[in-house]
């Protein structure tokens, strides 16, 4: 099994999670984090004075999945996720040894 | 030897008090400890901890659990000791180190009774649960040597910690039978012989919870003053392991100096229960071990 | 060594928690994140409409242990999470190459 | 690839992203969390009745990076991070197997 990571621009998670669903994926955990790279945060007005927000909120949708849908996972959240505008995002791929469902004990793929 | 049980008492009593003194102290600075306190000198809880007043931490907890497990059995039991450490592990102690922790778990999970040898353990968490050894075993140094090394394997395993357990055991058993302060400073040249890092002479004010810095500090004060007072003083306002440099200075110096050197107000705000059960512990020790016949 | 992934219903973190520290566990970190799978939203009623609530809390708890503690503390959470209801969540096994405690520059098993 | 995972004491934060863009660190992704370890939470009033706060917020700096820079980076944020009191915190090292930039489909450490 892999996880898939995703750090995405948070308007583009109805967009992604739609087009994951229709590859049949049947879950997903998402966070909000904030991202720091070359997209630079604007600024804001703060009590009177203007601050750079460097960070920059994201949205990451972790899923893990069967490793052989890595490669259509990956092209289906690019295609979705992406604006041509920096700050679109990462895609990360790892390894996971072993997953359980919690209701079920049920382990590996079915527990997916 | 109603001498030997009272002295018994003082040491005990002594670890306790370190303990509870040093614990609000432990983790600042001197610098930080003078401009909040000015000198750190009454019980008053506190620290990182968070404690009350006269609350103890994990050295007298696991010296007293390691005291009852001796008491139960009506003898030296190693497996006994690792049961009593777990049962206390699972109380939800105030606090408790990450190698103790790591080898009360070994046992819970092994069954093992000693930890293998780890370049990290060289830290003071066995030295500290010494007094209740050191008195249980009184009279016989080979049953000193003996159960100081297999209480300080179930949880550090390094010839440093080892070698600390043993002095500090041989002082502790020293001062209760009387001796003075020439003899116990023969004891440390002892340590320093077989482990130079020991070396107290110029001491620079390191307190950590590195075995060779708390040694160092708990024999720079017990050398460089004259009462129990004043020794647990000057460690605790040392900083760094103030909890554990204060038991293990206090259960020295109380052997040492006698209960009635023991400061009455710390004496009054110690916990009572602790303080009960130590007194207890002290004495059913002391009629354990083989210097009972000479009470 | 080994990391711990547990995604659970946030009511049971107290009970997971108490089940990890009676195993010596010596500490964790925890997120709150939202999850999506069969277990459906509910609906909310917001700003006069009735929306579906798709993604719902979780609690995810990810904790660094050796590796010969997997079996014990993977049965041990399973235990103690499992409800029988949908969205009960899940748990994930991945592998840790290097730790290190900040405060000490301890590394491996001794980090933990 | 390397996933560095730094857990710190929150006022670190600037700090260790100081010394992090000093080596050319490309970009990062944080996120709140709660730690439970061996430094303990405050009490809290709470209606009049005192609480244990048991769960401590820290912070967890994500990032992904060449494999040959591992050690730099590690010792960098320790150096930062470390106060030397209890709850400095911890840095992970996992395995990532690919990694994509969204914006371009760029993948591997040109991703990064
Ligand atoms: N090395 C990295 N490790 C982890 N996350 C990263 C890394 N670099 C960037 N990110 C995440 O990706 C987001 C986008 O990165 P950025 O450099 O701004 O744009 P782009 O990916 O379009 O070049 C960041 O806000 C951050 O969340
Ligand atoms: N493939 C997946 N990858 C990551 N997280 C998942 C995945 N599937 C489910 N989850 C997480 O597990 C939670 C429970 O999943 P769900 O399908 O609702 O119930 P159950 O696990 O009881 O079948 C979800 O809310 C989500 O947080
Ligand atoms: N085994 C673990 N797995 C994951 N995170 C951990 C683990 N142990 C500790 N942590 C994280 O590290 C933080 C600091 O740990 P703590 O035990 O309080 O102090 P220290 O690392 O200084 O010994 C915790 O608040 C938690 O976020
Ligand atoms: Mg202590
Ligand atoms: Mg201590």
């Amino acid at each position: 099994m892999k996880r898939i990571e995703c750090i995405i621009k948070p308007f583009k998670l109805d967009d992604v999670k739609g087009a994951l669903t229709n590859l049949g994926i049947s879950g997903m955990t998402v966070s909000e984090v904030r991202g720091f790279g070359r997209q630079k945060g604007h600024t804001e007005l703060y009590r009177g004075a203007e601050y750079q927000i460097d960070f920059i909120p994201k949205v990451k949708i972790d899923l893990v999945i069967p490793a052989d849908q890595v490669d259509e996972i990956i092209e289906a959240v690019q295609k979705e996720a992406c604006t041509g505008r920096i700050g679109d995002g990462k895609i990360f791929v790892s390894d996971i040894d072993q997953a359980m469902r919690i209701r079920t004990g049920e382990t590996g793929i079915d527990s997916l | 030897a109603e001498r030997l049980i009272e002295r018994a008492r003082a040491c005990f009593l002594g670890l306790a008090l370190g303990d509870a003194l040093g614990a609000t102290t432990e983790f600042m600075t001197p610098v930080e400890i003078r401009m909040k306190f000015k000198v750190h000198r009454k019980i008053r809880g506190g620290g990182w901890l968070g404690l009350k007043p006269g609350q103890v931490t994990d050295d007298t907890e696991m010296s007293l659990a390691l005291a009852r497990a001796l008491l139960e059995q009506g003898g030296w039991n190693l497996q006994a000791v690792a049961e009593q450490f777990l049962a206390w592990m699972r109380a939800k102690p105030v606090d408790i180190g990450a190698t103790v922790r790591r080898g009360i778990n070994r046992y819970r999970r092994s069954g093992e009774l000693q930890t293998p040898y780890n370049d990290w353990d060289a830290g003071n968490g066995a030295v500290m649960r010494m007094a209740p050894v050191a008195i249980m075993t009184l009279g016989d140094d080979e049953a000193l040597v003996r159960c100081a090394l297999e209480q300080a394997r179930l949880t550090h395993n390094h010839p440093l910690s080892d070698a600390g357990c043993l002095c500090v055991g041989r002082m502790v058993q020293a001062a209760l039978l009387g001796a003075d302060r020439f003899r116990l400073h023969q004891l440390t040249r002892g340590l320093v012989a077989e482990h130079p890092n020991f070396r107290f002479n110029n001491y620079h004010g390191q307190a950590s919870g590195y075995v060779v810095e708390t040694l160092q500090t708990v024999f720079h004060y017990l050398f460089t003053t004259g009462s129990f007072e004043e020794c647990l003083i000057g460690v605790v306002n040392q900083g760094g392991d103030a909890d554990t440099t204060g038991a293990i200075a206090g259960m020295i110096a109380g052997a040492f100096y006698g209960l009635g050197a023991l400061p009455r107000a710390w004496l009054r705000r110690l916990d009572r229960k602790v303080r009960e059960e130590v007194e207890d512990a002290a004495e059913r020790l002391v009629r354990l071990s083989p210097a009972r016949e000479r009470l």
